[in-house]
């Protein structure tokens, strides 16, 4: 599950804009 | 030039385009009992750009979390038969990177209507500006 999470929260932070 | 501030009031996707946008909306969600409503668009953004290696997992994992407890935010936004699509497509082997784009949708149309104006009229964010 854990690992799930970790997936998870990866594809979130790709999603992000980078910082200007 | 603009402050980032007033660009956030012009369009959720100026917001959403913008990281300290998105940390104060996160903040506003979180107080609002509703921060899945915004992660969940991001990983269905995502999503998308992930390796098809992965995308089962990811397909199951964002599944699991958001859309299988009935109860939760997002599943209780998003419309039935998006519900069932994609149900059937986690059961795939190979599932579609366009298989949340109408859910994606639908949470979207939500925070336009009501989370974003909601968001712009906030203590938080006319303390902030």
């Amino acid at each position: 599950i854990d690992s799930e999470d970790d997936l998870l929260q990866e594809c979130i932070s790709s999603a992000m804009p980078k910082k200007k | 030039p603009t402050p980032p501030y007033l660009k956030w009031a012009e369009s959720l996707h100026s917001l959403l385009d913008d990281q300290e946008g998105i940390q104060l909306f996160r903040t506003f969600l979180c107080q609002e009992g509703c921060a899945d409503l915004l992660d969940f668009w991001f990983a269905c953004s995502g999503f998308r750009k992930t390796s098809q290696e992965k995308r089962l997992k990811l397909a199951k994992a964002i599944y699991r979390k958001y859309i299988v407890d009935g109860s939760g935010i997002v599943s209780r936004q998003i419309k039935a038969p998006t519900k069932s699509f994609i149900r059937d497509c986690v059961g795939r082997p190979h599932p579609d990177p366009a298989m949340f784009e109408q859910a994606q949708t639908e949470i979207q149309a939500m925070m336009e209507e009501n989370t974003y104006p909601l968001f712009l009229k906030s203590d938080l964010y006319l303390e902030y500006t």
